[in-house]
């Protein structure tokens, strides 16, 4: 458990902490979703960890990956219950514990009150509280997979105390999350059973509920992994024109070629555009095989520039300089 | 340009995010810096460019000029530092990732 006060952190003192090098842009788009003001725990609890272990060596609980996953609140046979959509994770990032993070509020005004009125008050709305409010609320975790319509299988109960005041509680579901993973159950269901019969009053998005996932992301150390997670678009967007290809180009890169003579040959001049197997340039060649694999537009493949290994070799003109004659002529030549 | 050393060394590289279209799902960092490796690794080359082994030889090998073609070696990354970001996935989640061999720390030939 822990005071909401050490949680919380106005967002001018965040701002400080990021430094002068990134004030000296405004906040990109991805700041601005984060909350109005950045003020809901999940960001503010997100960048205390990114401040944490950006430092060189530290490690997010011994792993490399922190995943958040914000509540989606729904009612279900008049429960408060709290879905947690947990299909993001990748295949790669082995669990290493998963945390819930729950706001509690004090009791009600009755119990409050009960704990002010002292004994023999002569007070009449002390003398009208209602008996035995209960002292604990209780976590139900259900697990589904998506699109079923059943309420999940039950992976754990816990039981949160009621404060005094409102507090953040922070309870370890490691087996529940890693068993439901297991089972390829990743929509996490929270039923909050206070024991009242009227719905919880829905809590303000400062308060919501939200899980952290620590793991080690098996695939982070392969080559471009930082492009498999965070390139989302093609640096080249799409209607630029090839520079170099026509427009009625075919998609093979390899350029047609065709003799243009009909005719026998009497000299060592090529007739027409060399007849050499056009060859595929070395980087094109490169690109179509050795492009990673992604979900993601990757790059474009730029053409290469033709490889001309003799050095000192005229460039063949693609029109010949050899007149042509017809065949019967050509006989008359050679018998003289 | 002019001022900086000849030799295979680490060069300044400061990456914004916003220049490469990243900037929508990346929080934090808005920019670091990454630095690059450039220079000559020409035989014969100083301690500071901490060759191989192998890298020592090639560059005789070309210096000498032996076997035609041969390039002297290249210039890359030694040792390199890890990055932590702080972004949104698909789904509009905050992830905190620590990605390694995102800068330069030390340049080497190889």
């Amino acid at each position: 458990s822990h005071n909401a006060p050490a949680w919380s952190a106005p967002p001018a003192a965040a701002d400080d902490l990021r430094g002068d090098r990134d004030s000296q842009r405004p906040p990109g788009e991805a700041a601005s979703t984060l909350g109005p003001g950045a003020q809901d725990m999940v960001a503010v609890h997100m960048h205390r960890l990114y401040e944490k272990y950006s430092r060189r060596g530290a490690r997010p609980g011994g792993g490399n990956t922190v995943r958040s996953f914000r509540a989606r609140l729904d009612v279900v046979d008049q429960k408060t219950v709290y879905f947690f959509n947990l299909t993001s994770m990748q295949d790669s990032e082995m669990i290493l514990t998963a945390t819930f993070h729950f706001y509690s509020e004090p009791p009600r005004w009755p119990r409050a009150r009960e704990l002010l009125c002292k004994p023999r008050t002569k007070n009449a709305s002390c003398r009208l509280l209602p008996p035995g409010l209960p002292a604990h609320q209780h976590l139900l975790f259900r697990s589904l997979s998506q699109n079923t319509a059943t309420q999940g299988l039950l992976r754990g109960a816990m039981t949160l105390a009621s404060p005094l005041r409102g507090l953040w509680q922070t309870k370890d579901i490691s087996p529940i999350v890693k068993g439901a993973r297991r089972d390829g159950e990743l929509l996490l269901s929270v039923q909050l059973d206070s024991g009242e019969k009227d719905l919880e009053a829905p809590r303000p998005s400062s308060h919501a509920p939200y899980v952290l996932v620590y793991a080690n992301d098996l695939a982070i150390s392969e080559p471009n992994s930082v492009a498999v997670t965070l390139q989302r678009y093609d640096p080249f967007p799409a209607g630029d024109p090839e520079p170099r290809a026509a427009p009625n180009s075919s998609v093979d890169p390899r350029v047609r070629r065709a003799a243009q003579a009909s005719g026998p040959l009497q000299d060592n001049e090529l007739p027409g555009l060399d007849e050499r197997p056009a060859r595929l340039p070395h980087t094109q060649h490169y690109h179509k095989h050795e492009l990673w694999p992604s979900p993601f537009r990757a790059l474009k493949p730029r053409p290469g520039r033709r490889d001309r290994r003799k050095k000192g070799q005229d460039l063949f003109m693609a029109s010949s300089q050899v007149l042509d004659f017809d065949e019967k002529t050509m006989q008359k030549a050679r018998r003289k | 340009q002019w001022d900086e050393p000849r030799v295979c060394s680490r060069r300044y590289l400061k990456v914004d995010f916003a220049d490469i279209g990243w900037n929508e799902w990346i929080i934090s960092p808005k920019s670091f810096d990454a630095y690059y490796c450039a220079g000559a690794c020409e035989f014969p080359m100083p301690k500071i460019v901490r060759p191989s082994n192998h890298a020592t030889i090639q560059s005789i090998v070309r210096a000498v000029g032996i076997v035609p073609g041969i390039p002297e070696p290249c210039c890359v990354p030694d040792k390199m530092n890890s990055l932590g970001v702080l972004f949104l996935d698909e789904n509009r989640n905050v992830v905190l990732k620590v990605y390694p061999n995102m800068s330069v720390e030390t340049c080497a030939c190889r």
